[in-house]
């Protein structure tokens, strides 16, 4: 999968959803 | 006998039986109809072994393997009026059974178990409601996902050979789950799947148990159901089924497919699909809660309505092995044993153990 078709990428998805997520 | 002419054991150009060696058959005398079968490690006089667990309605069986690929019984445990439905596998885990009970739907999920202090087994409530969907993930832990008539609850809760403890609320999607996957390398991720198409991600921990994200799984699919997951270069990879496919959709034959989703923007694409073997007429029957398939690692497995089961490799979106039914009747039942051995059942209660 190219980045165009994703939009940007994270290697920290994760840990950045969690910081923006309500806990 | 029709649908095992359909289904040559050896497809011209495709999947081949010999990919699934017969190692053992583990026979039932009682005679009772198969419900499901798993694996589970067990540990008894300081040895860990891999035994086999065998349900039906009324009741559930451990086995353990002897000599000459042979199994023998160990024990039985007796369960109430409720039927059992289901195994709910739990990884990584030892000495524990996990069952649902229910009608239609699961009311009801005990813990069989084996305890050491009263040398006895026996068996402990962990839930009862009105359950859509269960998972067992690492490290003793049980997700689930019930409904009242207001709202639905997601729960986790740490099970022990005490029974369950420590219970953690999820935050619930508004629309119902219908199935949960851990994420594989990612101890504290959960996704699962709604009855609206999405694919929910969850951060379970016993601090939080926060809704991360929600995505759309694909508009030209319908209701798919989740079976495994893995985050690998910062994407989300999910294996997906489609129970209620029907051939005229634009899904065709699909089996299963693997979809790439980035979790920063919600957006997704399919990377494979796996699709019935040839000449396999009928769509194969997957249902989430009373699963006729199963994923392992990147393989999947099962039954079809012809009564054959099929693997697929997932990652190259190929059927690799189809098992036609055979003199003694069709397939009812395909999970993958812990390693790379593969169990099906018949209904009259037979379970063959075979090596992929």
């Amino acid at each position: 999968c190219s980045e165009s078709d994703l939009g940007p990428i994270s290697l920290n998805w994760f840990e950045e959803l969690s910081a923006e997520a309500p806990p | 006998e029709d649908a095992a002419e359909q289904l040559p054991p050896v497809l011209p150009d495709g999947p081949r039986e010999e990919n699934l060696q017969l190692v053992s058959e583990l026979k039932d005398s009682s005679g009772s109809c198969a419900v499901d079968v798993s694996t589970v490690w067990w540990e008894a006089d300081g040895c860990r072994e891999l035994r086999v667990v065998t349900a039906s309605e009324s009741s559930v069986s451990l086995w353990e393997p002897l000599a000459h690929d042979c199994w023998g019984k160990v024990h039985t445990w007796q369960l109430g009026e409720i039927p059992v439905i289901q195994i709910i596998p739990l990884p990584d885990t030892c000495n524990l059974v996990c069952i649902a009970l229910g009608e239609l739907e699961i009311g009801e999920i005990r813990l069989l178990l084996y305890s050491s202090e009263a040398d006895s087994f026996k068996h402990s409530l962990v839930k009862t409601g009105n359950i859509k969907a269960v998972v067992g993930i690492k490290d003793q832990r049980l997700v689930s996902s019930s409904r009242t008539l207001q709202e639905q609850q997601v729960e986790m809760v740490l099970l022990s050979e005490m029974g369950s403890k420590d219970w953690q609320t999820l935050m619930p999607p508004e629309e119902t789950v219908t199935a949960f996957a851990e994420v594989e390398g990612m101890r504290e991720a959960l996704v699962g799947t709604t009855a609206a198409n999405s694919i929910v991600v969850w951060s379970v921990n016993l601090k939080t148990g926060q809704l991360l994200r929600k995505m759309n799984a694909g508009y030209s699919y319908p209701a798919s159901i989740c079976h495994r997951a893995y985050s690998d270069s910062g994407l989300l990879f999910v294996v997906l089924s489609h129970p209620h496919a029907k051939e005229s959709e634009s899904c065709g034959n699909l089996a299963f497919r693997v979809v790439a989703f980035n979790p920063k923007t919600g957006r997704s694409r399919g990377v494979t699909f796996s699709s019935l073997p040839p000449g396999c007429v009928g769509r194969q029957v997957l249902e989430a809660g009373y699963l006729e398939g199963d994923v392992w690692d990147t393989s999947g497995a099962a039954v079809l309505t012809s009564g054959a089961v099929a693997v697929w490799d997932l990652l190259q979106g190929r059927c690799v092995a189809v098992l036609p039914p055979g003199p003694a009747g069709h397939w009812a039942l395909a999970r993958w044993a812990l390693g790379t051995g593969l169990l099906a059942g018949r209904h009259d209660g037979t379970v063959c153990l075979y090596r992929y």
